[in-house]
């Protein structure tokens, strides 16, 4: 007998509402509960990972990838600049705002997940190395 | 008796974006 492969997931089930999420100080809590505060201590525990604030500069349409969103951030102090195609119901965490997507619709029929709308000048939680000194 | 199924727990930094600022300039 042959194995099949698992299916693989429609959507990303950690963004589900009632998802367990484990912060890096061990507490657990639902993803819809998070706060700002869970990441920032999460990432000063965390050893290796930093929170930089990534800026959304512009929300469009891709051109190469249909049915996803552009996504144009400046990240961090060096305010480099980064696009990311995201399916328009993906939740990102805005600071002092929280779950936010380009469509909040969306994400509450697939996820059932509570969203703000993401606007331009919206001030995302992202991730990146802790530069070593 | 139902058995508890085991729920699975997502580490936190599976919930935001790992975004590298390029390292050019």
């Amino acid at each position: 007998s042959s194995l099949a492969p698992a299916p693989a997931p429609c959507n990303p089930s950690h963004f589900m509402k009632g998802a367990i999420i484990q912060l890096a100080t061990g507490e657990l809590k639902r993803v819809e509960d998070l706060q700002t505060q869970d990441f920032v201590r999460s990432a000063e525990v965390s050893g290796g990972l930093k929170i930089d604030s990534s800026l959304v500069m512009d929300i469009r349409g891709s051109q190469q990838r249909p049915g996803l969103v552009s996504l144009h951030f400046t990240v961090g102090e060096q305010q480099s600049k980064v696009t990311i195609d995201v399916p328009p119901e993906h939740p990102f965490f805005v600071f002092g705002q929280g779950w936010s997507s380009c469509s909040p619709e969306r994400t509450a029929q697939l996820y059932g997940l509570a969203c703000h709308h993401l606007q331009v000048g919206d001030m995302c939680v992202s991730i990146t190395l802790q530069q070593q000194p | 008796n139902v058995e508890p199924r085991s729920v699975p727990v997502f580490p936190w930094h599976s919930l935001v974006p790992f975004l590298e600022p390029s390292q050019s300039g």
